[in-house]
């Protein structure tokens, strides 16, 4: 564990904890995107399958077990939860993201390290996590006006990417830990999606404006 | 032949 991977995990957690505070304090999913967190969800249910078949610490095992539980609870929230599920921007929210999993299905069974079936559900999940958050900044960028929070949620989502990234170049080093071809390509297009919310971001956290992306 | 390398990462 180096500090850019721990900030990375941190980030990531962060990024859920925001977004279940901004449900629970506001009762709203307002500007949230069901489909992106559907995505979510499908992508930790198919990367931690070895859950219960490899153990590689108590940290690893907490971590995984919040990451699913908490994007399965923010689907239940804004699908059935009573108070919750009437504020979902269903008319924003219309990306059609089956598309991006049959495409991720149709990749990960042409490159995976191999044929397997938890190393295609890896590579399976790796691929779907790259692209799940097209949903979610097409929903902000329908609605223009992003709040403070889910402008904070989608901001440390996007930078929890960037850590691994650089993670992976410090064990490349130190290590020699020779990091998946796989996730470096995937883990790339998945920060570059956000470059452009990180420009308004830092425009707007500058000019200490609330943050507007353009139509 | 090597076996499944567990994945360290989240």
């Amino acid at each position: 564990m180096n500090i850019f991977r721990l900030a990375g995990d941190m980030t990531h957690l962060f990024s859920v904890l925001v977004l279940l505070l901004k449900i629970y304090a506001t009762k709203s999913c307002s500007g949230i995107s069901l489909k992106t967190q559907e995505l979510y969800a499908l992508v930790f249910l198919t990367r931690y399958l070895d859950l219960f078949t490899d153990f590689i610490s108590v940290y690893n095992s907490v971590m995984k077990v919040v990451f699913i539980s908490s994007s399965v609870a923010i689907v239940w929230c804004m699908r059935y939860h009573p108070l919750t599920r009437r504020t979902y921007d269903k008319d924003l929210d219309t990306f059609r993201h089956y598309i991006l999993v049959g495409v991720s299905i149709i990749l990960a069974l042409l490159f995976h390290d191999r044929f397997t079936f938890r190393e295609v559900f890896w590579a399976f999940s790796i691929y779907l996590e790259a692209v799940a958050i097209l949903p979610q900044l097409v929903l902000l960028q329908r609605s223009g006006n992003v709040d403070n929070l889910t402008g904070q949620y989608v901001f440390f989502l996007g930078a929890y990417r960037a850590f691994y990234i650089l993670n992976w170049i410090y064990r490349y080093f130190t290590e020699n830990h020779y990091s998946r071809w796989i996730s470096w390509l995937a883990g790339f297009v998945q920060t570059a999606l956000y470059a452009d919310f990180f420009y308004y971001y830092f425009v707007s956290w500058k000019n200490n404006a609330k943050l507007q992306l353009p139509a | 032949e090597e076996n499944e390398k567990p994945h360290d990462e989240l």
